[in-house]
């Protein structure tokens, strides 16, 4: 484990309880796309199959139980919590699921490392994984008022992606045949759909103003 | 091996 994933481990962390801790002191998830947050439970849910299986270490064990766990908390929060769900901006989060996951699945057919049940769905949650926050980031250019913690969430997860890009740069240089193709190119897809809600991020903190993404 | 090199990451 080098010092960047470690890192990018840790602020994918952090946005989760930025999320969780939102919703749960403030009992409101305004602001919050539920689209983005089943994406994500489906997307650990068809990662982690191994996780019963494969024994890597305490330490991932441990991370998966809480992505899985939390996600799925969170889509409970939005879906059933009594308080919760009167503030979700149902209207405003319109993305449809199967807009992305079709495609995502269609492709984990077609580029995967081999054609096992296994393989095709961790291909699938990677390619999920890449485009999962674009209801999200949807939902926020809708939103006129973005409040910090929904600001900060989605700059912890672009952190993270960005960690996550020097951790494997490193790692190339560090590991014998460390090559990943499927992994890389939709970890970059990913990092660089955050590049404009980062440009927004940094000016309105630059600028001491509340973040605000242009129409 | 790379397979168990790729499934150490979150």
């Amino acid at each position: 484990m080098n010092i960047f994933r470690l890192a990018g481990d840790m602020t994918h962390l952090a946005s989760v309880l930025v999320l969780l801790l939102k919703i749960h002191t403030i009992k409101s998830c305004a602001g919050v796309s539920l689209k983005t947050q089943e994406l994500y439970a489906l997307v650990f849910a068809t990662r982690y199959l191994d996780i019963f299986t494969d024994f890597i270490s305490l330490y991932n064990t441990v991370m998966k139980l809480i992505f899985l766990g939390s996600s799925f908390s969170i889509v409970w929060y939005i879906r059933r919590h009594k308080i919760v769900r009167r503030s979700y901006d149902k209207d405003q989060d319109t993305f449809r699921h199967y807009f992305l996951v079709l495609p995502c699945l269609l492709l984990a057919l077609v580029i995967h490392e081999k054609f096992t049940f296994r393989e095709v769905m961790w291909a699938f949650s990677l390619y999920l994984e890449a485009v999962a926050i674009l209801p999200q980031l949807v939902l926020l250019q809708r939103t006129r008022n973005i409040d910090n913690l929904t600001g900060q969430y989605v700059f912890l997860l672009g952190a993270y992606r960005a960690l996550y890009i020097l951790n494997w740069i490193y790692r190339y240089f560090t590991e014998p045949h460390f090559v990943h193709w499927i992994t890389w190119i939709a970890g970059l897809v990913q990092t660089l759909l955050y590049a404009d809600f980062f440009y927004y991020y940094f000016e309105s903190w630059k600028n001491n103003v509340k973040l605000q993404l242009p129409a | 091996t790379s397979e168990s090199i790729l499934k150490d990451e979150l």
